[in-house]
């Protein structure tokens, strides 16, 4: 028998999250870059 | 109304838990957590002492406990809102 995985979460299947994610990510690169 | 150390204090706590919380749900880019409180570090001190400031994090701090799954959606909401309201522009580059 298999129990269920209830608890496991994927942000990436959150289209939202995923846009917000990548953005976030760009712009700490772009400032790494910069300075 | 509260007066500016008090909200400042506020603030200050409610930052400290949104960060706490985030911290557990960005575990696959470490980077962010320290970008976000240094973009903290450099907003405007009277910003960081107003009720729109206390507005913002309390509404993002409800939000991103209700929903884990949209982290990077109020982080980034929160980057957004203290490069608004940074105290410091980059100086032009030569």
């Amino acid at each position: 028998q298999t129990v269920p995985m209830e608890e496991e979460e994927d942000d990436d299947n959150d289209p939202e999250n995923r846009i917000a994610k990548k953005m976030l990510l760009e712009e700490i690169k772009a400032n790494l870059s910069s300075e | 109304g509260k007066d500016p150390a008090s909200l400042k204090a506020e603030n200050e706590r409610l930052f400290a838990e949104f960060v706490a919380f985030c911290s557990l749900h960005t575990a696959d880019h470490p980077e962010v957590i320290p970008y976000l409180t240094g973009r903290h570090q450099k907003a405007a001190p009277a910003f960081l002492s107003s009720v729109e400031f206390r507005n913002v994090l309390g509404r993002c701090l409800a939000r991103v406990q209700a929903r884990s799954t949209k982290v990077y959606v109020y982080i980034n909401e929160l980057c957004t809102v203290f490069r608004a309201h940074s105290q410091k522009r980059k100086p032009p580059l030569p």
